[in-house]
């Protein structure tokens, strides 16, 4: 309750005109994204707890341990994202909080364009590297090896539940995945 | 043919020789339609007097109605694969953008990176994206309130009074949360945002939208700063999503242009959260 009540004030201060809008002053600007920030990393806790209940069916493979972390990457809108970047193996849970159910192309940060996807069923998905756009690989405070976005569909997501997705770098892969742009036209 | 074209079944774009996006194929018409970045100078005032003040965070306020070009080239690299078709276009050292449409959508993605917005010549500057079509809309454009109806705006007019703008570029601004849009008998173009930003139509088939703006004067009421951003040094870099649906402006019922753009509306402003697990010590196998 404290962490979710963290986020409830915070919520509620968001509610101010100068917030709506913006015209609050710089300081207050950095204020609210720090208590957003700091609501966020609490309510995760809360997050991890509700997907390890509805992760840990009975018939869960005792080689996997009974808690996962379940992380979030706040830096997803510059492409920056620690977890992926750094992981050869890692998983990708994704809720939809719509009421129906919808298809979305996700896109992951990655250091490399050799990946492969699997669905929940462990079905490989088609998957498209393409790099990180130069503009944003160059922004000077942007700390991330991340040169390329992972792309892959995941299709019908349930209304207001979940799928995991899991991603790994295999060993070996032909390297004509490199992506490279088409040749210019003059 | 020295074009270049990206699209699916759905939607095509084709960008000319200057790497400017020309034309879009979509719902079985072909219409020329351009978008370029450009940015207003704030307007310097006195702010002592009620009428003269400046730009700031309350106010948009133009200096003239006088529109600057951020590029009159562009340079593009394309790549194209099974599930994206993308071009990266790069207008200035600090305006550049990715204009993508996925295999299976019915609309074009534009995402902008915008800034740090350079003020050596000590000029604030207010940027924006505008959309250019043939659209004859005859004055008229629609932008939601608060993401649910869409209300009607008319240019240079108010609909409880006669009205005589004396500033022609923000008097014809209007708040938009999610969406704006304009059309004709043939034809109808939305623009789909992934914030609120401001935006209007001053000309007819045209749209813009302000995407990022850095300014040097409070404009007095209350703030008291300029929206600056000093607190970063260089200025703030923005980075965001325009979703561009075009088609045919009267369709059969339960199929419409409207009906899609809001199933993404909603998709758009919530899309699924994201929560990465390290499994670095379990195969594949381990985790089904």
């Amino acid at each position: 309750d404290p962490h979710l009540n963290f986020m409830r004030e915070t919520m509620g201060i968001m509610q101010h005109h100068d917030a709506v809008t913006g015209t609050e002053k710089q300081k207050v600007a950095l204020d609210y994204a720090k208590r957003l920030s700091v609501a966020l990393r609490a309510c995760s806790t809360n997050m991890r707890s509700t997907l390890n209940q509805l992760s840990s069916g009975k018939n869960r493979s005792t080689a996997v341990p009974a808690a996962l972390e379940f992380k979030t990457c706040t830096l997803l809108n510059i492409s920056s994202c620690a977890l992926s970047e750094t992981n050869t193996r890692f998983a990708l849970t994704l809720y939809n909080p719509l009421a129906h159910e919808t298809d979305e192309y996700i896109r992951i940060p990655v250091a490399d364009y050799k990946y492969a996807v699997l669905d929940p069923t462990g079905k490989s998905l088609p998957t498209q590297v393409v790099p990180v756009p130069n503009a944003v690989a160059k922004i000077k405070y942007r700390r991330s090896i991340a040169q390329y976005e992972l792309i892959f569909l995941a299709a019908k997501l349930p209304a207001v539940g979940y799928r995991t997705y899991y991603i790994e770098k295999p060993d070996i892969a032909p390297d004509d995945l490199k992506p490279g742009p088409a040749p210019k036209k003059t | 043919s020295s074009l270049t074209r990206i699209g699916n079944g759905n939607i095509k774009l084709t960008f000319d020789t200057n790497g400017f996006l020309s034309e879009v194929t979509a719902d079985g018409m072909t219409r020329q339609l351009s978008q370029e970045f450009l940015y207003y100078e704030g307007a310097i005032g006195n702010n002592a007097e009620f009428l003269n003040r400046s730009s700031g965070a309350y106010i948009f306020r133009p200096k003239a109605d006088k529109v600057f070009f951020a590029s009159d080239r562009v340079a593009i690299e394309v790549y194209k694969g099974p599930l994206v078709q993308e071009v990266h276009q790069k207008f200035n050292d600090w305006v550049s953008q990715v204009v993508r449409i996925y295999k299976q959508s019915n609309h074009a993605e534009f995402e902008w990176l915008v800034g740090p917005i350079p003020i050596e010549d000590h000029m604030g500057k207010e940027v924006i994206t505008r959309f250019k079509s043939d659209i004859e809309s005859d004055g008229i454009f629609y932008t939601d309130s608060n993401g649910r109806e869409m209300l009607k705006r008319q240019r240079n007019h108010r609909e409880t009074w006669n009205v005589k703008l004396q500033e022609r570029v923000s008097g014809n601004y209007y708040p938009v949360t999610t969406k704006i849009a304009l059309e004709d008998t043939t034809a109808r173009m939305a623009i789909l945002t992934d914030r609120a930003q401001g935006g209007s139509s001053l000309q007819d088939g045209e749209l813009e939208l302000m995407v990022h703006r850095r300014l040097l004067h409070d404009d007095a009421f209350g703030v008291g700063e300029a929206l600056n951003e000093t607190e970063f040094g260089e200025g703030l870099i923005a980075r965001g999503k325009h979703h561009l649906f075009f088609g045919q402006s009267d369709r059969r019922p339960g199929v419409s242009l409207k009906a899609m753009e809001r199933l993404l509306q909603l998709q758009t402003l919530l899309p699924a959260w994201k929560f990465f697990s390290n499994m670095t010590a379990y195969s594949s196998d381990q985790w089904l």
